[in-house]
C-alpha cells in the first residue's frame, strides 16, 4: 500500500507544471524515505531529477518499493481539476495497474477522486556522479526567468559566464546582441533578493535557450533558483521545493564552434 | 555549436 498526503497540494500541482513541457512520461519511484522522480527529456539533452521527501507529506506509507510510471499530460489533466487550497493524496495498492488521486477541500465539504492508469516505461536511471562545482550562483528565481526570456529573443543559446565580479549572461544573433550583468548583492533586505555567486575557478559555458526556459517553468516553486557550473559539465539548475524537497535540472552544454 | 546530450556525461546504472 502506499499513499501520500500533501496539505498544501498547491506544491504537486507547481510540480507538474515544472516538468510536463519537459517530460511526456515519467516514472515515480516511491519508497520508505519519499517519491523520486528521473527522467530525461526526449532528445536526451536534460534530466529532470525530482525529491519530494517523506517529512513534507502529512501523511506517507509506503510498504514496499513501488515504480509508477505515469503520462504526464493525464496527470496533469487531472491535477487540474484540484483546488489550489485542496488537499492532494496520491494512493495505490501494492502491484496495482492505477493510482489514485483523492482531492479534499480545506473544509471536506468536496472530496473527489481520480483514477489513472499506469504506464510501464522501463526507463533506465542514471548515475549522476557527485560534483564540486566550480561557480554556485543564487539568485531570485524570477530574475532568472526574466533574463532567460529576454535572452531568447537574440538567439538560441545563451552564454553563461561567472567571474569573481559576477555573473554575465549574453546572448547574440541576427538582431544584434544582449549582455546582462548580475553583480553579488552586498545587503538585501530579504534574503530571497539576493544574488550570491560562489567562484572557485571563472567558468563560461553555453546553453540552449528553449530547456533553460523550460526550466523556469519551476519558477512558482521557490522564489531563488541555484546554478551549479563547471567547465564541461552539464548545469545545474535547482528550485528548492519549502521543506519537502527541490526540483533539479541538469541541462547538457553546447560545445565547439 | 554542438549540443551534448545528457547520456555523454552521466552513464546507466
Amino acid at each position: 500500500m502506499f499513499e501520500a498526503r500533501l496539505v498544501q497540494g498547491a506544491l504537486l500541482k507547481k510540480v507538474m507544471e515544472a516538468i510536463k513541457e519537459l517530460l511526456n512520461e515519467a516514472s515515480f519511484d516511491c519508497a520508505h524515505s519519499g517519491i523520486l522522480l528521473q527522467a530525461m527529456d526526449n532528445s536526451h539533452v536534460s534530466l529532470v531529477s525530482l525529491n519530494l521527501r517523506r517529512e513534507g507529506f502529512d501523511k506517507y506509507r509506503c510498504d514496499r518499493n513501488l515504480v509508477m510510471g505515469m503520462n504526464l499530460s493525464s496527470m496533469s489533466k487531472i491535477l487540474k481539476c484540484a483546488s489550489n487550497d485542496d488537499i492532494i493524496t496520491m494512493k495505490a495498492q501494492d502491484n496495482a495497474d492505477t493510482v489514485t488521486f483523492v482531492f479534499e477541500s480545506p473544509k471536506q465539504e468536496k472530496i473527489s477522486d481520480y483514477e489513472m492508469k499506469l504506464t510501464n516505461l522501463d526507463q533506465d536511471h542514471l548515475g549522476i556522479p557527485e560534483t564540486e562545482y566550480s561557480c554556485v550562483i543564487k539568485l531570485p528565481s524570477a530574475e532568472f526567468a526574466r533574463i532567460c526570456r529576454d535572452l531568447s529573443q537574440f538567439g538560441e543559446s545563451i552564454v553563461i559566464s561567472c567571474t569573481k565580479e559576477g555573473v554575465k549572461f549574453s546572448a547574440a544573433g541576427d538582431i544584434g546582441t544582449a549582455n546582462i550583468k548580475l553583480a553579488q548583492t552586498a545587503t538585501v533586505d530579504k534574503e530571497e533578493d539576493a544574488v550570491m555567486v560562489d567562484m572557485q575557478e571563472p567558468v563560461t559555458l553555453t546553453f540552449a535557450c528553449k530547456y533553460l526556459n523550460m526550466f523556469t517553468k519551476a519558477t512558482p516553486l521557490s522564489p531563488q533558483v541555484c546554478l551549479s557550473m563547471s567547465p564541461d559539465v552539464p548545469l545545474v539548475v535547482e528550485y528548492k521545493i519549502e521543506d519537502i524537497g527541490h526540483i533539479r535540472y541538469y541541462l547538457a552544454p553546447r560545445i565547439g564552434d | 555549436m554542438a549540443q551534448k546530450t545528457i547520456l555523454s556525461f552521466f552513464g546507466s546504472l
